[in-house]
């Protein structure tokens, strides 16, 4: 299962 | 992070610099639509809730925190400055808030990665930034004469766009999983919205002349 990146954009 | 994305930030922080700027030192806000910086307020404050649940960097907080307080200094400035107030359009800007809210707000219950509240509201704040310019964009054909201010805040929101877009590109090459399709469309979206009013931005720069929209 492929990890999620967090959300680092604003 | 990457030269695009840095480069998209701080193009996005200079058009709120800019029109902080404009209004603050010539306490007018006259061409600037009220409706857009009232949704860009809404879409900043939907967000921003992972302030409250999650820490990625100093920059990024920080980034979110300006982007907050200038969003709703704005919407303050225009409805209740004494001087600036004044200098409001407000029958020119007609553009229904909710016209654009509601819509966003469905797709965003429809159309979500995960059915959570968070969740939700953050893909809302993606829909409604695609389309938050299309007041700004009316108010600008309706009144055709722009100034120099706000041609800039426009023209350096538009390159704000395009810099995440090829931030994207590059982080989809050079990072794994890197796949986000409801931040990619509504951007891409929100870029087009752009393209007519670069075209003309352009075309004035390259003749040396004032910015001037057609009928």
């Amino acid at each position: 299962d492929n990890p999620k990146p967090p959300k680092d954009e604003l | 992070m990457n030269i695009f994305r840095l480069a998209g930030d701080m193009t996005h922080l200079a058009s709120v610099l800019v029109l902080l700027l404009k209004i603050h030192t010539i306490k007018s806000c006259a061409g600037i639509s009220l409706k857009t910086q009232e949704l860009y307020a809404l879409v900043f404050a939907t967000r921003y809730l992972d302030l409250f649940t999650d820490y990625i960097s100093l920059y990024n907080t920080l980034m979110k925190l300006i982007f907050l307080v200038s969003s709703f200094s704005i919407v303050w400035y225009i409805r209740h400055h004494k001087i600036v107030r004044r200098s409001y359009d407000k029958d020119q800007d007609t553009f229904r808030h909710y016209f654009l809210v509601l819509p966003c707000f469905l797709l965003a219950l429809v159309i979500n990665e995960k059915f959570t509240v968070k969740e939700i509201m953050w893909t809302f704040s993606l829909y409604l930034e695609a389309v938050a310019i299309l007041p700004q964009l009316v108010l600008l054909q309706r009144t055709r004469n722009i100034d120099n201010l706000t041609g800039q805040y426009v023209f350096l929101l538009g390159a704000y766009r395009s810099l995440y877009i090829l931030n994207w590109i590059y982080r989809y090459f050079t990072e794994p999983h890197y796949v986000h399709w409801i931040t990619w469309i509504s951007g891409l979206v929100q870029t087009l919205l752009y393209a007519d009013f670069f075209y003309y931005y352009f075309q004035s720069w390259k003749n040396n002349v004032k910015l001037e929209l057609p009928a």
